[in-house]
């Protein structure tokens, strides 16, 4: 067999990687296919960590990050906390091909979307929202805090910066390994 | 996150990403999967690469550019994909995150750093030959 064409995707997303084989079949060019592939994942909510409905934020909210190369020219779109916008694949690819940018974040970047016709809608699902309230009901563990007032291992905020605990030790960039939330 | 890389009958090499990012994140917090060079990063010269997992993390090493960059240097996929996440390791020994990599010429490969409770990093390819998606995966550094 012929080494080329290949897709090759992260976790065993293949309903991703089947769409991106088909963009190929259909005449559709390297670019294409990752970001039907992507998209394919934004609509299937891959494993809750792509898409709508999932990470919610310490407010509840789903943001999207998302980037799109092209190995040829090395053109890039790239959008990062877009909000209310499901599809952040499609976002970024427009940035590459409408906007002599690179990289567009947060709320300035879901207008853009919105001006080049992208659908504004709301990313909150029943999923998140449990997730979310679940987050609370734990006394918001686990975090992303340190160096706070009150205790963040053991308490919501809102908090205060404290003056460094570990003053005076090595830093670490060791920290706990949460399998649930990750990029 | 889900990270892509397609190379098309010709040789020619694009990446993409797209994630909802970490769970409970401070609002405003990027992940590593929009930063070009970690969430992924592509040059049809010699291949792209792509990452999954804790983007705080690898996101401070930018982990596709430098396996495509160890790809550049001769190394094959699976090897440059390791050599990213060993350079993560030195210095974050243990670390959740995992990455594919794939030269312009049809070769692929991964690898992933263990953490407790992930030992084996399953992902999924599509090559001639093959009627449907094939999951494959690799034991974890």
């Amino acid at each position: 067999q012929p080494p080329l064409p290949l897709v090759v995707t992260t976790w065993p997303f293949h309903s991703a990687t089947q769409a991106a084989w088909k963009a190929l079949a259909a005449r559709g060019s390297a670019l294409d296919a990752v970001e039907t592939g992507c998209a394919q994942c934004e609509t299937d909510q891959c494993d809750g960590s792509v898409g709508y409905g999932g990470s919610p934020d310490e407010s509840g909210e789903t943001t999207l990050d998302a980037m799109i190369m092209n190995g040829n020219t090395m053109e890039v779109g790239a959008v990062a906390s877009l909000r209310r916008i499901k599809n952040a694949i499609g976002v970024a690819r427009a940035v590459m091909e409408h906007t002599k940018h690179t990289f567009l974040v947060g709320e300035s970047a879901s207008l853009f979307a919105e001006s080049m016709g992208f659908v504004c809608e709301d990313l909150t699902t029943n999923r998140s929202l449990s997730i979310y309230s679940k987050w609370l009901d734990q006394q918001c563990q686990p975090n992303f805090r340190k160096n706070v007032t009150p205790d963040p291992t053991k308490s919501c905020g809102p908090y205060k910066p404290v003056k460094s605990l570990s003053e005076g030790k090595k830093p670490t960039l060791q920290k706990q390994v949460d399998l649930h939330s990750h990029d | 996150t889900i990270g892509m890389i397609v190379v098309d009958g010709n040789g020619n090499v694009a990446t993409g990403t797209s994630t909802n990012g970490a769970s409970h994140k401070i609002p405003g917090r990027v992940g590593d999967s929009p930063m070009i060079g970690a969430g992924s990063y592509a040059d049809s010269s010699v291949g792209g690469a792509a990452a999954t997992g804790d983007g705080d993390t690898m996101m401070r090493f930018l982990p596709s550019y430098q396996a495509v960059e160890n790809m550049r240097m001769g190394a094959d996929p699976t090897m440059a994909c390791q050599k990213a996440i060993a350079r993560i390791q030195k210095h974050v020994p243990i670390f959740f995150g995992a990455i594919i990599c794939a030269n312009k010429t049809g070769s692929y490969g991964a690898a992933c750093s263990k953490a407790p409770g992930f030992t084996q990093f399953h992902y999924s390819i599509y090559k001639p030959g093959l009627s449907q998606p094939l999951e494959e995966m690799v034991d974890c550094l």
